[in-house]
């Protein structure tokens, strides 16, 4: 309750006439843009609690090692998740969609992702459509979610390729802190970036 | 030549092998078309002349001329990905003005994001820019927008209900706000073009069958009423919007609401890691 009051008082705050029509000068616009961030950082953290705690109720809860934890990702607008990172040495990344409306919604997720090669299973009906775009560099991957009213639905993304990239299909890939330039059909060089 | 064509089982939209730019939206479902433009323009913000000292700023929106300037010119370069799950069509300008036509397979919209920004002032001019649709629709001088994506409110070109209005600015003072869906109608055809936005912005229809959406503002004089700076925005926006192109009846107008929930709602991705098979972990 104490972190979702942290929001409540921003968006008092924020109530303000000048916050809502813009009308503020741009230290002032600042200040309102780092409180809720404050308070939108907080509530998210509580999502997290929440749902990790809903996670351990209904699954495995004998072993504290069965206890995922949950984090959110403030990234998902940027070219690389660092969410999604893990996907990259072999690990599967589970993700939980929450859903705020009161109505079943049928709608696609887009994530950053930092491979090519990628299957989403569903917790319900096993391995579903997936699609991965590259824009410039960047893997965009794209499913549809089905979420109930209120609450979540679960889909894990588990990596199918093997150590290597496609360099035809791929011509430039950002890896962390280096770009693997290809051409001609096979690896050229590493070179730092 | 052909046209570039993106299609679902409810709407095909097509556009231009040349430019990338939108030609026309037909409904699938009552297989009536449209036909569309799509152009980003920029009206020359007031710095103040004989008339008046007024500048355009943060509370003012006070262009010099009743015309605007076509924001860029060239010709971007177009990319087309076509899956499964959606098909995009992406025109990249430059860093500063991208503009992507996605539609998803279970969508009965197209989905446009824009990137615009940092608006350029080298010229010592700011900018007020505006991404104008035009349509065929027929719409006698009226067009609708929401007031808190509740209650739509009609609006009348150089009108208001409830006094005799002396028109003295003919394009700011048809501007009006949006906070989630604007849209013009066309009764004798009985259609309906909709904007579903995910930020509050203004909007107008200065000529029948047009809907202009302002993008990002950045003026360089303070307009002299309270705030004591201009209004010199220098970041870039990156905005989602809908567009829906359907018939006028009571099914579509319960329709675009939770379309305009979705976007201001959207969807909360929360991620863990697990070394366990898919079967483990569920």
């Amino acid at each position: 309750v104490d972190d979702i009051v942290i929001m409540r008082e921003v968006m008092g705050i924020a109530q303000h006439h000048d916050a809502v029509s813009g009308t503020e000068q741009q230290h002032v616009a600042d200040d309102y843009a780092e409180r809720l961030s404050i308070g939108n950082c907080a509530s998210l953290e509580t999502i997290n609690t929440v749902v990790g705690t809903l996670l351990t109720a209904n699954g495995n809860s004998k072993s504290a090692a069965a206890t995922p934890t949950i984090s959110f990702c403030p990234l998902l607008n940027q070219s690389i998740c660092p969410a999604t990172d893990p996907l990259s040495s072999g690990t599967s990344v589970p993700v939980l969609i929450y859903n705020s409306l009161s109505w079943t919604r049928n709608e696609p997720v887009r994530i950053p992702i930092p491979i090519a090669n990628v299957t989403v299973t569903s917790s319900s009906n096993g391995s579903i459509t997936s699609q991965v775009n590259q824009i410039n560099g960047t893997f965009i991957l794209e499913f549809l979610a089905t979420i109930p009213p209120l609450g979540y639905s679960t889909y894990i993304i588990t990596s199918t390729a093997s150590d290597f990239v496609e360099p035809n299909s791929i011509p430039a890939i950002i890896i962390q802190d280096e770009i693997i330039v290809s051409g001609g059909g096979k690896i050229n060089e590493k070179v730092s970036y | 030549n052909d046209p570039i064509i993106l299609e679902n089982d409810y709407i095909n939209v097509q556009f231009s092998s040349q430019d990338g730019s939108i030609l026309s939206i037909t409904n699938k479902t009552s297989g009536v078309t449209s036909s569309i433009t799509q152009e980003y323009i920029w009206y020359n913000p007031s710095v103040g002349n004989d008339d008046s000292a007024q500048c355009s700023g943060a509370y003012i929106f006070r262009p010099v001329e009743d015309f605007a300037y076509p924001y860029n010119n060239a010709t971007p370069s177009v990319s087309i990905i076509r899956g499964e799950i959606s098909s995009s069509i992406r025109r990249f300008w430059s860093n500063e003005m991208v503009q992507t036509f996605r539609l998803y397979s279970n969508a009965d919209h197209l989905e446009v994001e824009e990137i615009i920004g940092p608006i350029d002032i080298s010229d010592g001019i700011g900018k007020e820019i505006v991404s104008r649709y035009t349509t065929t629709l027929v719409t006698d001088q009226t067009w609708y927008s929401d007031s808190q994506g509740m209650e739509m409110q009609k609006r009348i070109t150089n009108y208001r209900p409830s006094w005799n209005l002396t028109v003295v600015q003919p394009t700011s003072g048809n501007y009006v706000p949006v906070n989630a869906i604007a849209y013009i109608q066309d009764p004798n055809q009985s259609l309906q073009f909709t904007i579903v936005t995910d930020r509050s912005r203004g909007c107008a229809s200065l000529r029948d069958g047009q809907l202009d959406m302002m993008m990002h503002r950045r003026t360089l004089k303070d307009d002299g009423r309270g705030v004591g700076q201009p209004m010199n925005e220098s970041t870039q926006i990156v905005t989602t919007s809908k567009l829906i192109f359907h018939d006028i009846s009571s099914y579509a107008q319960s329709h675009y609401r939770p379309a305009a929930l979705s976007l201001s709602h959207p969807l909360l991705p929360m991620f863990t890691t697990t070394q366990q098979s898919s079967n483990d972990w569920n």
